[in-house]
């Protein structure tokens, strides 16, 4: 089963990075070859596992915009079965630069095409926003998960992030799906966390995973540690939870 | 003391709608003219003011690009003190519009030009990235407050921030102050809330403010009944939080 699936929502601090980052290292302890693609610039994705991205002179901004071989920017990590594309902070660039490429929604889908036999699990984290990086992950993608935290300002922007994907099965890449909706940061002692879930499942009925990923300091202490979750604290609520998504995602993957 | 604040930060979900709707109703309560104007495409600021954005023709989008006269958009709200210039979805278009123009970083500047008489604070909520929305903002602005949220992943991107401001203050704005750095979402339960805000306190020293913002539900739940919340819970520790920041902002503003 081969998938790319792009991790987006334009609302900010909602679990994208957490998401990312601890999804893809929980399906490479399966063994599975695994790549997880950092396409903010803010490069929290590439500090999550360890590197520095201040450091680096070949991220994904150097395979985009100036056609670097894509190979030469995969990273190995603490994990066998894991591999990264970082970026940094030169990629707030492209946002602009791609404004006047003909195919400017298409690089990443070209960039990552010659991959596509190496890794049977390509995941992509984007940046808060749907401009031209969310852009290109949402055409690169097979499907797309959509983190939504449990509160309110959360639901505002669903309606919008739905439009973007319509506009691009539409336009850039007709076999988009949606691979779901996550709840994030779901706090059992708050009614607001019950409210919001709720109002989201029955919105959103059966494409709502199963497994709801708990608000865990652990999931937040992990990034300093440069270490996913698995690594960090295998034991913890917010590991369970993850590898609970990863059992998800790979049983989809069977049904198809 | 008249005074344009941009509350900025580019990593999302740290708080800024949060921090940009409750100070200024704190100040207006004070019977001080204050006016929040809502730069964000996601219009968080606007429906946390009770305001639904989608049924909105004339925002700050008509100001900026079809010149309508900044007068016309002025939304009064529940507080007698406090008017909103509110925002919608249309202004994501902006990002990519202002790109030709001459001086697209100035607009906002200009368009706000004619209210300084009528207000006495304007505060600017920003979205979650470094774009043109934020750099018109920042210019526009005597000050920026920048929220930290007490996570791990909110301090890697302060240096990328910091040295934004810093352009602003050399090409477009050399009179641009940092107002403050606002701890936020402090939950006194988690080391990982302690470590942040010392080492936040010992890297920026008096630049931080004294009032720190605790994790409270019920400014979580303000947004939802589209009140601040010093209306949908004035006795709440967030209330409180809110009300003391005010009464930095309004000492600081007695120094200069
Ligand atoms: N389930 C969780 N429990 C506790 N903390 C969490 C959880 N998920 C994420 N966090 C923390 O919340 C903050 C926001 O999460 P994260 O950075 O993953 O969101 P994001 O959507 O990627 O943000 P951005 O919009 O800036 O890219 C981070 O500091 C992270 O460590
Ligand atoms: N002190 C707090 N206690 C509890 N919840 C909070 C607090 N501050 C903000 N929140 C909640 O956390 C979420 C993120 O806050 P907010 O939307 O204000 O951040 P933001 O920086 O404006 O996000 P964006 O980057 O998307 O613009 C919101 O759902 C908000 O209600
Ligand atoms: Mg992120
Ligand atoms: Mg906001």
């Amino acid at each position: 089963m081969r998938k790319i699936i792009a991790i987006a929502n334009q609302k900010g601090g909602v679990g994208k990075t957490t998401t990312a980052v601890n999804l893809s290292s929980c399906i490479s302890v399966a063994e599975i070859n695994t790549l997880l693609v950092d396409m903010d610039p803010q490069a929290n994705a590439t500090s999550g596992l360890g590197i520095d991205p201040r450091k680096l002179e070949k991220t994904i901004y150097e395979s985009l915009m100036e056609n670097l071989d894509i190979n030469e920017i995969i990273h190995t990590t603490e994990i066998p079965f894991l591999k990264l594309i970082p970026s940094n902070i030169r990629l707030v660039g492209a946002e602009v630069e791609l404004v006047n490429i003909e195919s400017r929604e298409k690089m990443l889908r070209s960039a990552l095409s010659s991959l596509k036999d190496e890794f049977e699990y390509i995941i992509i984290d984007c940046p808060p926003s749907l401009g031209l990086l969310t852009l290109n992950s949402l055409t690169a993608a097979d499907s797309v998960m959509i983190p939504i935290q449990c509160e309110y300002y959360a639901l505002e922007g669903l309606s919008h992030l739905l439009n973007t994907i319509r506009l691009v099965q539409k336009h850039l890449n007709p076999n988009l799906k949606v691979e779901g909706i996550l709840l994030t940061m779901y706090d059992r002692r708050l009614n607001l966390s019950k409210q919001v879930s709720d109002e989201v499942k029955s919105y959103f009925q059966s494409r709502v995973f199963d497994t709801c990923i708990h608000r865990n300091v652990r999931l937040g202490e992990a990034p300093s540690h440069g270490k996913p979750i698995v690594l960090f604290d295998a034991v913890s609520i917010g590991c369970e939870n993850y590898m609970s998504l990863a059992k998800e995602i790979l049983n989809n993957g069977k049904e198809t």
